[in-house]
């Protein structure tokens, strides 16, 4: 079973056509293995990326360079995952 | 096993849980409820849908949801919406003024393979488990496989991309499964399809941004659906062509089916009320279930009243 720990999910608001390319090209580096649950489609519309835990620091740090608006909407995606599977467990006892 | 009638839909269940819950469902309602096979996954897993029906060869409306195996909370719905139907039949006029003129197919898990996968594997998975020749990744994304628009913008032709399109319309053997049961059924007037999450309804098409022929009429009962949707507990949704709502998308669902013409083709994104993405947590399946199913029944009670 993979794990997710330390992964985060942030939400991203791309302010204009510029800033959704660069989404874009972010998406499209493939060692960083970031996962978007929502694409960036509209200029101020979120995005939602999950960021594996080692990729955090260097996405961080491009999207503030890039002066793009992000904010973390999943501190933890494992401690989700744990949660979603003890109750799949209790429900099963 | 579960015993009759204390199925747990405030938790999230294995396929084997799932599956022995649609047989509970068919004896417990023997004269409304069968189980009709159209095929199997890649890896050998049947695509069982249950038929509700009061007999006859009636024109029909078909639901499915986890075509996107990690969106669990669309199964539960699913499932969640079966036993409604079910034990609505005979004491909600509308549903049963529905069913005595149409049937109702639906399909829980439309990625059997992938779902498990999800639970065994890798929660994140949302692709099919098809072997893809020439490449060590697997899958396809089997929501920009269908014949309408195959390949365009909107989705990947890379195999590793979780919106690869696969090597060719109808590739992967879930989607060629319904595809068949559609043409040979020949009587669907509605293809209403589950995802999560975002919170839309959307209608044809996804893969151009033009307008359909049905636009006025699509739109005017999406926008009902999701009013009547948001007055359970207040979530809002945004109602749309797939196109404009979200992006654009090729080889997608409700594209085909419309192509079909099933003029009533939607797909709806469900809840994520609280920022955790397709991670629902247990506790909202049954309020996203329950507001999720007053737009169903709008958009079931429309289709049975303008029949075409």
């Amino acid at each position: 079973q993979e794990t997710f720990v330390g992964d985060q999910v942030l939400e991203i608001t791309p302010r204009n056509e510029e800033q959704i390319k660069h989404l874009v090209e972010l998406e499209a580096e493939e060692h960083l293995q970031l996962d978007f649950w929502k694409l960036p489609t509209i200029p101020g519309e979120t995005a939602h990326v999950r960021v594996p835990f080692v990729s955090i620091q260097a996405v961080k740090v491009f999207l503030e360079s890039q002066g793009i608006a992000y904010s973390t909407m999943i501190e933890d995606v494992q401690v989700l995952l744990d949660k979603e599977n003890e109750e799949m467990l209790l429900n099963r006892r | 096993r579960q015993r009759n009638g204390n199925f747990n839909f405030e938790a999230y269940h294995t396929l084997e849980e799932i599956s022995q819950e649609m047989d509970t469902l068919a004896a417990q309602y023997p004269g409304l409820v069968s189980k009709v096979n159209i095929g199997q996954s890649f890896e050998k897993r049947p695509m069982n849908v249950l038929k509700f029906s009061t007999g006859g060869d009636k024109p029909a409306i078909w639901l499915d949801a986890g075509i996107h195996a990690r969106e669990w909370v669309t199964q539960a719905t699913a499932l969640w919406t079966a036993n409604k139907i079910a034990s609505d039949y005979g004491n909600d006029p509308s549903i049963t003024s529905i069913l005595d003129t149409m049937d109702i197919f639906l399909l829980p898990v439309t990625n059997p393979d992938g779902y498990v996968f999800s639970q065994t594997k890798n929660r994140m998975w949302r692709k099919t488990r098809s072997k893809v020749s020439g490449s060590f990744c697997v899958g396809v994304d089997p929501n920009r496989n269908w014949d309408a628009g195959f390949g365009g913008p909107g989705a990947s032709n890379n195999p590793c991309s979780d919106s690869y399109h696969g090597p060719h319309a109808n590739s992967e053997v879930e989607v060629k499964s319904i595809v068949d049961f559609i043409k040979s059924h020949g009587k669907i007037k509605a293809f209403i399809t589950l995802h999560s999450y975002s919170q839309l309804l959307m209608f044809p098409y996804g893969y151009t941004c033009t307008k359909s022929d049905n636009f006025d009429e699509l739109n005017e009962v999406a926008q009902k659906a999701a009013q009547s949707l948001a007055s359970l507990h207040g979530t809002k949704y945004k109602v749309g062509p797939i196109c404009s709502v979200i992006y654009q998308a090729s080889g997608s669902t409700v594209d085909w089916t419309y192509s079909q013409g099933i003029k009533y083709s939607f797909t709806f994104e469900l809840r994520d009320t609280g920022r955790y993405g397709f991670l629902l947590p247990a506790s909202q399946i049954i309020p996203t279930a329950q507001e999720t199913w007053l737009a169903l029944r709008t958009i079931m009670e429309h289709t049975l009243n303008h029949p075409y």
